[in-house]
């Protein structure tokens, strides 16, 4: 919330678009701006009503450099926009970069995705240092027909002007945090040396130079890859990760999500039609086999014969004894396996087929 | 000021713009050069990092080089806009 807790002492404002962005269609402006505002009406008590005549609460323009506000633009890039904390006058209004080029689209700069953060601005709100809230003060793109406010940003525009009117109050997603001893991972995998885990829209990652945990959305690495990641695993010898959802997988090297993908896991592994998702997934580099599980199963995946083994599925129980029948994770790292379900990790050691160690979850991240 | 030895005259202005205008640092009174862990930079650059999620380090390293030059918002993440 901004310093002095400024605020609209009214809940039903209004909102003036000065001028338009050549970069968009006018009814695209219209559009981004109607939505932008949503994005905060759907969650609080307020509305956003647009006028073309008198004085709005909130006034748009487009600016280049110096627009006699004192805090001149910088040109491309840098930065994009800024807003006023409640207030009369220029209180309230929000002005946008004319140097930048504005979007509709996941191309630089997106207006609804950016528009959306400074009317929390406009409306009271500061700078979260949540990173998965809107209110972070860098600009991260993800999906441009979906904002989703997080529980931070939700809690803070709650705070200045109360719950929502709807009867079923909003919630929004949390951050992940590396020390939550909660912590629970949708995937997991050993990516070139470091471990990386995976919870909703983000990324925890481990290096082995860094004794803290990195987390950020998935979409900075792979901007094509969706949310809520359900299996991953790194074929090192192939210099590849796969990561699973639902019954489609991609295929990344680096940075690339390689082209082709998505593509279907029955055509490529052969899992039959019922398997619709894979839970779990690591690769063994000395054996050049894949394992998948899949509810209280697993199947293994001959990477050079590029088939699945006969034989397979096999109960989980009965193989991985100790780990329980299904598991959220599992990677492999030197010559362990370690499973994840829940809050609980188990150290598996294969040659004597049992678990040497349960874990937190989080235990990679030296909380 | 503390900096890593390699990094460039260019960052190391990058840092001071980055800090004046989010972080409320005050060009008077400041030196890029002064001695280590007594400079105002460091104090706001510990903030900045902190506030980011980095590693707390007080130095420009690259991790928070990278974060100063992402595209972002014009309101500070300190102290009110004026």
């Amino acid at each position: 919330i901004t310093e002095g807790n400024p605020k609209w002492e009214k809940k039903d404002l209004t909102y003036s678009i000065e001028n338009y962005t050549p970069d968009l269609a006018k009814e695209d402006v219209d559009n981004a701006i109607r939505k932008a505002f949503k994005v905060w009406s759907d969650v609080s008590p307020l509305t956003f009503t647009k006028i073309s005549q008198g004085e709005a609460d909130i006034k748009i323009s487009f600016n280049y450099g110096d627009h006699n506000d004192n805090s001149p633009f910088d040109g491309p890039n840098g930065i994009l926009a800024h807003a006023f904390q409640p207030g009369p006058h220029i209180g309230g209004d929000a002005h946008f970069d004319e140097d930048e080029n504005w979007t509709k689209d996941h191309r630089n700069y997106n207006l609804y995705r950016v528009a959306a953060h400074e009317f929390g601005h406009s409306l009271g709100l500061g700078h979260s240092s949540d990173i998965g809230a809107l209110m972070f003060p860098s600009y991260a793109f993800s999906d441009p027909n979906d904002i989703q406010l997080s529980q931070d940003d939700i809690d803070g525009i709650q705070a200045i002007y109360g719950p929502s009117d709807n009867v079923i109050q909003p919630t929004g997603p949390t951050t992940p945090q590396a020390c939550d001893r909660k912590l629970t991972f949708d995937a997991a995998t050993t990516f070139r040396g470091e471990k990386m885990f995976f919870k909703d829209r983000f990324y925890l990652r481990k290096s082995p130079y860094d004794s803290e945990a990195e987390v950020n959305f998935i979409s900075l690495f792979w901007p094509s890859l969706p949310h809520g990641i359900e299996a991953a695993h790194e074929v090192a010898e192939k210099d590849i990760v796969r990561f699973f959802k639902g019954n489609k997988y991609w295929v990344i090297r680096g940075l690339d999500v390689l082209p082709g993908y998505p593509k279907n896991i029955h055509n490529t592994f052969g899992f039959p039609k019922t398997v619709q998702k894979i839970d779990a997934a690591f690769s063994d580099e000395y054996t050049g086999k894949t394992y998948f599980f899949v509810q209280n199963k697993y199947w293994r995946y001959d990477e050079q014969r590029r088939s699945m083994d006969a034989d397979f599925p096999k109960l989980i129980t009965n193989d991985f004894p100790g780990i329980g029948s299904k598991v959220d994770a599992v990677f492999s790292d030197n010559e362990f396996i370690y499973f994840f379900r829940g809050t609980r990790q188990y150290k598996f050691e294969p040659q004597k087929k049992r678990v040497v160690a349960v874990l937190k979850s989080n235990s990679w991240f030296n909380c | 000021f503390p900096a890593h030895l390699e990094t460039k005259q260019q960052d190391l202005e990058i840092v001071q713009n980055y800090l004046e205008k989010f972080y409320d640092l005050k060009t008077e009174g400041v030196r890029i050069a002064k001695k280590k862990g007594s400079s105002p930079v460091v104090e706001k650059l510990k903030k900045m990092q902190k506030f980011f999620g980095l590693k707390v380090t007080g130095k420009p390293d690259d991790e928070t080089l990278k974060v100063m030059k992402q595209p972002r918002c014009g309101v500070p993440d300190v102290s009110q806009f004026a």
